[in-house]
């Protein structure tokens, strides 16, 4: 482009002068170094650093792609866009403009030893790419549960989620504290949510290390192998699930061809990157015009 | 990507809103993008002549500064810009393949007027 006193503006850095000469001409692809400052022009309007360049292993969790459809459905005001978007986002996340989504690092997963009445698993979150700027209003543990097979293994059971305050020291017992609770009966399958709002909050403002979650599976009516795979807190979990539906010939439950990384629990966070005005958040989106 | 029309119904180049997809498979994007493919952007071209039409909400000193060029072309018209933008939202893998769904402001232009 030329200013209205008829001179060019300098070249961006990164670019030729060549490269402004290319374009003004017409010619059809713009020189590297002009793209490659543009392109960094759009991502850091986008707020990234660099490109994002996911591997063909990336998940993208069934609730973020359900956010997206609702929301998408607000703005627009289209119906028929799957579960409405207040019954996906508590209330305390009507402020964010930015929900993110972390699995856990199955590598440094703690598996405490499962006593007979109840399953615990330790899950780490790596919370750290979480911008500066960003504050955090609001995040939820999202753990799947599969329903029963079998009638009567149905029962209840009760959901413990703790932040875990100091790992587990010689005696095998960690010092945490309860975040959220839940009875519920094995009878359905769903997604269950936890709020870990305190933790998460934490976890973003100090930037530290974390010690993780724990969730810990009570079965009030006692413990059998087919009541322990009701809750989806861990890999092995999932894989005698299969297992068992493979020996059985048959493939019950929720799953509809689900595995693992569709099913592991998430944690998801609502934040506000405070650059955007009140109308930007998630929960009043603007109508169109 | 439309090109105004000359005259016609939206009369001698006048301000005014043209339809313009941004598709993000065009810039290689939408390895990372998961949604939307693409979006309806938008754009504002034409010319604030004197006098200005009331839907282009004209500010005070737009109308004077149309008014003052109509009598003196040194002094230019007023511009044909964006008055009224929308967010989208984006789904989208980060750098760390973290998936993020983001509310971006300004995004979408649902009016053009003359300031």
């Amino acid at each position: 482009a030329e200013s209205e006193s008829g001179r060019r503006p300098p070249p961006p850095p990164g670019a030729t002068s060549d490269d402004g000469d290319a374009l003004a001409r017409g010619r059809a692809t713009p020189p590297h170094g002009l793209t490659r400052h543009v392109e960094g022009q759009l991502l850091g309007m986008f707020g990234l650093q660099r490109r994002p360049r996911p591997g063909p292993g990336a998940v993208v969790p069934p609730y973020m792609l359900q956010l997206y459809r609702a929301l998408h459905g607000a703005h627009s005001g289209a119906r028929d866009v799957g579960r409405p978007l207040d019954r996906l986002v508590a209330r305390p996340a009507s402020q964010a403009n930015t929900v993110r989504s972390f699995h856990h690092d199955e590598s440094a997963e703690h598996v405490p030893a499962d006593s007979g009445d109840s399953t615990a698993r330790r899950l780490l979150f790596n919370v750290s790419s979480i911008p500066d700027g960003e504050v955090i209003t609001s995040a939820e543990l999202h753990v799947y549960r599969e329903r029963l097979s079998s009638p009567a293994s149905a029962g209840l059971h009760r959901i413990n989620v703790y932040e875990v305050l100091r790992p587990a020291a010689a005696d095998g017992t960690p010092i945490a504290r309860l975040l959220d609770t839940r009875v519920v009966h094995s009878g359905r399958s769903e997604w269950e949510r936890f709020d870990v709002s305190p933790a998460a909050v934490r976890w973003a403002a100090t930037k530290e290390p974390n010690h993780g979650l724990l969730v810990e599976v009570q079965h009030l009516d006692g413990g059998t192998p087919e009541k322990r795979r009701h809750v989806r807190i861990g890999r092995s979990l999932h894989a005698e699930a299969v297992a068992a539906a493979a020996r059985d010939g048959a493939s019950e439950g929720g799953d509809g061809g689900e595995g693992w990384p569709q099913l592991r629990p998430l944690l998801v966070t609502f934040g506000h990157d405070g650059k955007t005005r009140d109308e930007g958040t998630l929960l009043r989106p603007r109508p169109k015009r | 990507n439309s090109r105004p029309n000359k005259g016609g119904r939206r009369g001698r180049g006048q301000c005014a809103r043209y339809p313009l997809y941004v598709d993000f498979s065009d810039v290689g994007w939408n390895d990372w993008i998961v949604a939307p493919p693409g979006y309806n952007a938008f754009f504002c071209q034409g010319e604030c002549h004197f006098p200005l039409p009331q839907h282009l909400n004209s500010t005070n000193h737009a109308i004077v500064q149309t008014l003052v060029n109509s009598v003196n072309p040194e002094v230019p018209r007023a511009c044909c810009i964006p008055t009224e933008l929308t967010p989208i939202a984006l789904l989208y893998l980060d750098e760390y393949e973290k998936v993020v769904l983001k509310n971006y402001q300004d995004m979408v232009v649902e009016g053009c007027g003359c300031r």
